[in-house]
């Protein structure tokens, strides 16, 4: 039967079309995920997709990938990426244009910014639900952490611990310029 | 291909070979031989110190450790749950005015589990943890990390992500070779400035979080203890509840 099951099994999804955002942030940008709920079809192929599209100087928050490698494909502008690896080695750091691809391996921590231009790619995930941790913002690794954990693993004080957790705390996945400027202050 | 590896003609108890010092602790490693390639598993045994805080980390496999001896409490951190541990105070100026029913708000984490002797404990992979020895005596703690699981994309060794510190000196002293002198924390390899700008503190704070200067290891001592929410004992939310009547 599962032959049957393919025969009429949905296999399309757009995932550029701006209302179909998962995340959306004004000034910041937009994420979309096409994965195994939304489309069945990929629980077969196990792989999932991912459409970024930040715009000029945002920020995509630090995070690894879970369960799965991310193969990124620029499709337009350009941005500054970061990657390291468990070593905390950077085994990336430069820029993605149009036209270039980056793999990602799994659990290898990156940090995308987006130039003048911004900057607009799109993942392929190894997995039909990719799943991915945030090291700050909404929902993070740092954010779910008790600040006296934090203040003794990276010997701070308190009011530090604060703002590693709450600085970025309300914001998710996406950080705005504006909010940059407003941290740094 | 899987299977060819697992040629082993005689089996033998092992014991660890490899030990990583911390400030508080140590990490003792099995060798990587053929019978543990054949299972596709990799083992360590770790002790922590009373007042030891095994610093937060992910792996890339998923992980079984069972608690041979001592108690402590620990943390995953799992992307999308809420921080359902909330705290508040009440400040001086608040609490000596006769207004002084408003609470400011001072912490929220993820959930806190505790554990004890015989307790085994799961972590899946790529999930953040941290684990602190809150008894008085040594937690030892022996772990199983699956490598051939489905979870782990990577290559088959075991690879620790540290979210803070450094590996301690004598784990680069014993493997210089191989992994010369980058052993630091994920976040020891974005830009300072970069990394500061992304979680909104100033560069002074993002040096501290990549804590390069840390010679501690991953197992640190916390002098004071570590106080974090946790629910009361039964005695104590009894008394809790006492409190108030109608």
């Amino acid at each position: 039967g599962l032959e049957e099951a393919m025969c009429s099994m949905r296999n399309r999804e757009n995932i550029d079309s701006s209302r179909r955002a998962d995340v959306y942030i004004p000034r910041g940008g937009r994420i979309t995920n096409l994965n195994s709920q939304k489309l069945p079809m990929l629980s077969f192929i196990q792989l999932s997709a991912e459409r970024v599209v930040l715009y000029k100087n945002a920020m995509l928050a630090p995070h690894w990938n879970i369960n799965a490698h991310s193969v990124t494909y620029c499709t337009g502008g350009r941005g500054g990426v970061q990657v390291v690896d468990n070593n905390g080695k950077t085994v990336f750091d430069g820029e993605l244009r149009q036209g270039q691809l980056l793999v990602i391996p799994q659990n290898f921590a990156v940090i995308k910014q987006a130039g003048n231009e911004g900057f607009e790619f799109t993942s392929i995930k190894t997995i039909d639900n990719a799943m991915v941790n945030t090291i700050v913002g909404k929902a993070s690794a740092l954010r779910g952490m008790p600040e006296e954990v934090l203040m003794n693993s990276y010997r701070i004080n308190r009011n530090e611990a604060r703002r590693v957790k709450f600085n970025r705390g309300h914001e998710m996945a996406i950080f705005s310029p504006r909010s940059e400027g407003r941290a740094d202050a | 291909g899987e299977q060819s590896q697992c040629g082993v003609e005689k089996l033998n108890a092992l014991e660890p070979i490899r030990e990583v010092r911390s400030e508080a602790g140590v990490t003792e490693y099995y060798q990587n031989n053929a019978q543990f390639e054949c299972a596709g598993v990799a083992a360590f045994r770790r002790t922590i110190e009373p007042r030891g805080l095994l610093l937060p980390s992910f792996s890339n496999a998923p992980r079984l450790v069972y608690i041979i001896q001592g108690r402590g409490i620990y943390g995953t951190v799992i992307p999308g749950c809420p921080e359902t541990f909330q705290s508040f105070q009440q400040s001086e100026s608040e609490k000596q005015s006769e207004k002084g029913q408003r609470q400011r708000f001072r912490d929220e984490h993820q959930r806190i589990h505790h554990f004890k002797q015989g307790d085994v404990i799961a972590i899946a992979a790529g999930v953040a943890h941290w684990c602190y020895n809150d008894g008085d005596t040594p937690v030892i703690a022996f772990t199983v990390s699956d490598i051939s699981n489905s979870a782990n994309q990577l290559d088959e060794n075991h690879r620790q992500f540290l979210l803070a510190g450094r590996r301690s000196s004598s784990w680069r002293q014993s493997r210089k070779e191989q992994e010369p002198s980058s052993e630091g924390n994920i976040l020891s390899g974005f830009d300072t400035k970069l990394l500061a700008a992304a979680i909104g503190v100033d560069r002074e704070v993002a040096r501290k979080l990549q804590c390069k200067d840390d010679q501690r290891g991953e197992i640190v001592r916390v002098e004071k203890g570590l106080e974090v929410l946790r629910p009361s004992s039964e005695k104590q939310e009894r008394e809790e509840r006492g409190r108030g009547t109608n």
